[in-house]
C-alpha cells in the first residue's frame, strides 16, 4: 500500500460517502444519474467476486464490502425509496446505458491477462468503471445546474482514478515486474473521461460562481 | 508473487 493508493481509495469512499449522505439526508436524488449508479454496482459485483476466493488484508476486504455495500444501496435508494424515487429526473437520464456493457463485455472476452471466468469479469469491470461515468455527465450537462454535492460527487469520484495513476507509476517503479497495461490503459481513458468536468469545475471554483458546464 | 499482487487493488 502506498500514499496515492490510500488517498484514491480514501477519495472513492468520500464520493460514494457524500453521494450517501445527499440521497439519505435530504431524500433527493436530484440530478443523480441512475444509470451510472447501475453500472457502478455492475462493476463493483463482477470486480469484487475474489472477495470470497482470495483476501489480501481486513481493509481490503472490508473496503470491498463498503463499495459494494454503498453501490448497491444508492441503486435501492434511486429505484424503490418511495420519497427519493420520485425526485429521480428519469426523462432525462436516458443515456443507453446496456450500450456500454456488451461492448465492454466483448472487449474482455479479447483483451485480457488469463482467459479465466474471474479474470475476464474483473477485466470486464475494469472497461466498464472506465465510461460508467458518461450517464452522469450527459445528465449534467442537460439539467445544466448542478447542486455542489453533485458536483463533489463526480469531483471526487474522477480524482480517486487519477490518485490510482500515481499509484500504477509509483508501484511500477517501485515493484519489478509491476506491469498490467490494460488496467492503465483503462484507468487513464477514466481520468481523461472527466478532463472536461474537472475544467469546468475548477472555472466555477476559481470564479467562485455556480458550475455550468457547456450546453 | 506478481499475479498474487495483480488482483491486490480495489
Amino acid at each position: 500500500m502506498n500514499i496515492f493508493r490510500l488517498a484514491g481509495d480514501m477519495t472513492h469512499l468520500a464520493s460514494v460517502l457524500v453521494l450517501l449522505l445527499k440521497i439519505h439526508t435530504i431524500k433527493s436524488c436530484a440530478g443523480v444519474s441512475l444509470k451510472t449508479q447501475e453500472l457502478y454496482a455492475i462493476v463493483f459485483a463482477t470486480r469484487y467476486l475474489d472477495i470470497f476466493t482470495s483476501f489480501y488484508s481486513i481493509y481490503n476486504t472490508l473496503m470491498k464490502l463498503i463499495f459494494l455495500g454503498s453501490s448497491f444501496s444508492i441503486v435501492w435508494y434511486m429505484r424503490y425509496h418511495k420519497t427519493v424515487r420520485r425526485t429521480y429526473d428519469r426523462e432525462q437520464d436516458t443515456f443507453r446505458h446496456w450500450f456500454l456493457v456488451l461492448p465492454c463485455l466483448l472487449l474482455a472476452l479479447l483483451i485480457h491477462e488469463k482467459f479465466t471466468f474471474l479474470e475476464v469479469l474483473w477485466t470486464f469491470s475494469l472497461y466498464l468503471e472506465a465510461v460508467a461515468i458518461l450517464p452522469q455527465l450527459v445528465l449534467l450537462q442537460r439539467t445544466r445546474n448542478i447542486d455542489n454535492l453533485t458536483g463533489q460527487y463526480v469531483f471526487l469520484l474522477g480524482g480517486y482514478r487519477g490518485f490510482y495513476i500515481l499509484n500504477w507509476i509509483y508501484r511500477y517503479l517501485t515493484e519489478p515486474h509491476f506491469v498490467h497495461w490494460i488496467t492503465w490503459i483503462a484507468g487513464l481513458v477514466q481520468t481523461l473521461l472527466y478532463a472536461d468536468f474537472f475544467y469546468y469545475y475548477f472555472q466555477s471554483w476559481k470564479n467562485n460562481k455556480k458550475l455550468q458546464l457547456p450546453a | 508473487e506478481t499475479d498474487q499482487n495483480a488482483h491486490d487493488e480495489l
